[in-house]
Formats: C-alpha cells, sequence, structure tokens
C-alpha cells in the first residue's frame, strides 16, 4: 500500500537548513499495523505529513497503493487523501469556530455527501469515541482528551483504508486509551491498515510492526507480538 | 501554600450547564510534589487554570500564600501569576509568531526585565531542555514534543515558586521524560512546590502526593513513594 524511496526533507530556517528527515526507504503492506517511535524531533511528524500527502519531500518517492504521488496537483493530492485515508494530527487541528460534530463530518463534506447523512455517519462516530453528548460544544469547549478523541472519529468517518495517526493517545488516560486500541484493533482486523506514531511502549505493544526513528532515519525495522 | 474551600466551576454551552468542577476542598502546602491523575474530562485542566488564577470559579473560595485571590481583578491576579507561578498549558499556548526564545522571555517582560537579561536567562532555560538550536525556530517550525519543551522553558524562566504544569510530558518520548522528570525533581529539591497532570503512572511515581479526579471531584488523595 505504502512505497517511499529514499525520502527526504530539509525545512529553510532562515539561513540554515534543517534537515528533518534523511533517506528513508521502506514498504508498508495491506493490513499491516505499525508503530512509529522515536525521540522527540527525530523526524516521525514529517514522515507522517509526507504519508498523508500533506507535505512533499525534498527529494525521493512516494507510491500510494502503487501510484506514484509524489508527483500529483495540489487539488489531486487533496482528493486521494480523501478517499483514501484519515489522519489524526499531534495537535488535533481542529477548526475552532465549528461544533465537534460539524469537525467530524467535514471529511464527508469534501467527500460530497448529503446534509443528513452526514449528521448522521458524524454522530455514529462520535458515539464510538465516548462524545456523543459532545457534539454541539465547540474545541474550546473540550478538555484535551475530548479534543484528540474528536480528531480520531473525524479521521473514521470517511470509512479510509489507512490510518496516520500521530500520537492518537497523547491526551488520554490509560482507560480511554486503552479503549480507542481496541476500536483500532477492531478497524485493523477488518483489513484497515494502521500507521501509528507513539512514545508509549503500551501502546506500540498492540502494533505488529515497530519502525524506530533517530535523527530523520529508520534505525530498527522489526516484528512484534505474537505471529 | 494553595488552600480551596469548595470549589466549584460550571460552564454553559447553549442552554445546557456543564459541571466540570464539583466541590473541591484540599490544601497543598510549600514544597510538595503532587500528581493530579483521572479519566479524560474529569476536571483536572478546568482544576489547573483556577488553581493558576486564568479563570474563576463559578463558587467557593482560593487562597494562594495566604491571601484571598478570589476577588481580586484581573491585573491584580495577572501580577501575582506572574510572580509567583510558572504554568505549562495542556496545548502550550506558545505565541506562533514569535520565536522559541521570544516566547520563553514572555514573563521576563511583564516583570520588567530588560532585554539583554531577559535573552540571556532565556536561552538559558532553553539550553536546560535541549534547545538552545532551535531558539530562533517559530512553533510552527518546531516538533510536538520541542513545542511543549518550550512552553516548559517559558514556565520556568521567572524562577517561580509553584509550578502547575498541565500533562507536561505527553508530547515527549520516555527518554525525554525522565530528563524532563529529572529537571523537575530538582527543583523540587530546592523547593519549589509542584503540581502535575498526567495520566501517565511512570511520571506520577515522581510525586509524593496523588489526587484522582472523576466527574469533577477528588476522589482519592494519597501519599505516595518513599517517606
Ligand atoms: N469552556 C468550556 N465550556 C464548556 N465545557 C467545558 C469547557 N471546558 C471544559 N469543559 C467540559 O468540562 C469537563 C472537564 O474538562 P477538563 O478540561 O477540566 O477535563 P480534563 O480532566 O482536563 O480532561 P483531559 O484529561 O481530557 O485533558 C469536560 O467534560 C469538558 O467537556
Ligand atoms: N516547519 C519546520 N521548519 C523547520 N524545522 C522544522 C519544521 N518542522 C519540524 N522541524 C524540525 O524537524 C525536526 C523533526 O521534526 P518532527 O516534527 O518530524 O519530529 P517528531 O519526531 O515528530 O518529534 P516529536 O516526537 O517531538 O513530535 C525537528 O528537529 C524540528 O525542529
Ligand atoms: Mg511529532
Ligand atoms: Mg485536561
Amino acid at each position: 500500500l505504502i512505497q517511499v524511496t529514499d525520502l527526504r526533507r530539509e525545512y529553510r530556517v532562515g539561513e540554515v537548513s534543517v534537515p528533518a528527515l534523511g533517506g528513508v526507504s521502506l514498504e508498508i503492506g495491506h493490513g499491516e499495523f505499525v508503530a512509529v517511535m522515536g525521540p522527540s524531533g527525530s523526524g516521525k511528524s514529517t514522515f507522517m505529513n509526507l504519508l498523508g500527502g500533506l507535505d512533499r519531500p525534498s527529494a525521493g518517492r512516494y507510491r500510494l497503493d502503487g501510484e506514484d504521488v509524489t508527483g500529483l496537483s495540489a487539488d489531486a493530492l487533496a482528493a486521494v487523501r480523501n478517499r483514501t485515508l484519515g489522519f489524526v494530527f499531534q495537535s488535533f487541528n481542529l477548526l475552532p469556530r465549528a461544533s465537534a460534530l460539524e469537525n467530524v463530518a467535514l471529511p464527508l463534506v469534501y467527500a460530497g455527501v448529503k446534509v443528513a447523512e452526514r449528521q448522521r455517519r458524524a454522530l455514529a462516530q462520535l458515539e464510538r469515541v465516548g462524545l456523543a453528548d459532545r457534539a454541539h460544544h465547540r474545541p474550546s469547549q473540550l478538555s484535551g482528551g475530548q479534543q484528540q478523541r474528536v480528531a480520531i472519529a473525524r479521521a473514521l468517518v470517511n470509512d479510509p483504508r489507512l490510518i496516520l495517526a500521530d500520537e492518537p493517545t497523547g491526551a488520554l488516560d490509560t482507560l480511554t486509551s486503552l479503549e480507542l486500541m481496541a476500536l483500532l484493533q477492531e478497524l485493523n482486523d477488518n483489513g484497515i491498515t494502521l500507521v501509528i506514531v507513539t512514545h508509549e511502549h503500551d501502546i506500540a505493544a498492540f502494533a505488529r510492526r515497530v519502525l524506530s526513528f533517530r535523527d530523520g532515519r529508520v534505525v530498527e525495522d522489526r516484528a512484534v507480538g505474537a505471529p
């Protein structure tokens, strides 16, 4: 499903070039469950943003489901993103003036789904993460963990084949984290591919493969858990 | 240092009233190291915002260092906050158009410190959290864990007597989290009072007392660790 070849990303800050991602080459197959770990600043979010088509590499190639997406226009990339994947951002990226329900429904607006159907599906996802009673709160009227769960619900609402989640349990207590992982596990059992950035080993334990980043490179790539 | 009596906070959302904090009564002495735990949405951040003078209770009283702060004007509250405490927000709250250095120096601007001294002290705190080489990056040019560390450095820069930290290791990998806790431990050894919200038991283990929240109330208050 995912194939990256010598993927690189440098940022310019004033006159300096920050090498956020060195050459990363790897493949992730359909239905895999991969955990991404590594120190703060090691390139995990940069890598996830490239996988999610939210950013373009400085060099290297990225094939998603057999199609080279490296050269696509912004619009074409947005269309692929909308129909194929769900993204949970490290800092949630919710629209501040929209309610939880409207935030969760947003991918369905892009997908051309009619309003009554959007509301029904968005509410179903909110129920799944235990937030049906917060549907009309705006993000500033939600706790940190509630905002995170709204971001997760939004990533699920369009039935994506691939879920990219950047620290999805960062703001959640242990019990809520385990409930979320059980939900993600169930999605994976049904064939959905998961790539999850986490710094918690208890969360990484749900995955079947762990990629470890350090200084913008993958330094370890191992299978974990029961076969 | 901290004394709250029947502290309550309700929010209005449309026609509904959300009881975020029921009556909380407790005291925290000088030099204590307290961990605050509890499920998502149980009132932890609401409680911390009240302790930090960033919000006013709907009912109840709050004495900080012997002074009733419940009735203070916004300006008087800001002055107390600036000279007494450092606050690490769950969502960092960094100024997006300012560099890491400028963000860390901000409390010193309010304290009337001159520019050269501000820069020196801000850089010292950035070094402490391992980010001297990111001093001129803006928040959007930093990783999640780097933004969190800038928020921590900002909370320390004015040598506060009380540090209120809401999930300060939420975006940090294990090693960086432990380095941060060692730093906070050292501050506590030097007499600084710490109140830390965390959902990670490994982090709570550094504290000597744990407050557990559920549905807006403190349901458990116990001493932990070696005497
Ligand atoms: N501004 C607001 N308006 C309305 N309701 C709010 C507001 N802020 C918080 N709430 C509600 O108050 C309750 C407590 O929120 P709080 O942020 O204190 O929880 P928390 O314990 O910090 O949770 P988390 O661990 O997820 O950060 C939540 O149910 C939340 O929906
Ligand atoms: N827009 C940007 N401009 C400049 N440098 C950036 C930018 N975004 C990230 N960086 C730098 O690139 C490096 C990698 O960042 P990235 O966000 O990928 O790290 P990360 O592994 O996700 O870290 P964390 O665990 O803290 O979230 C960091 O050193 C960061 O300072
Ligand atoms: Mg990151
Ligand atoms: Mg909170």
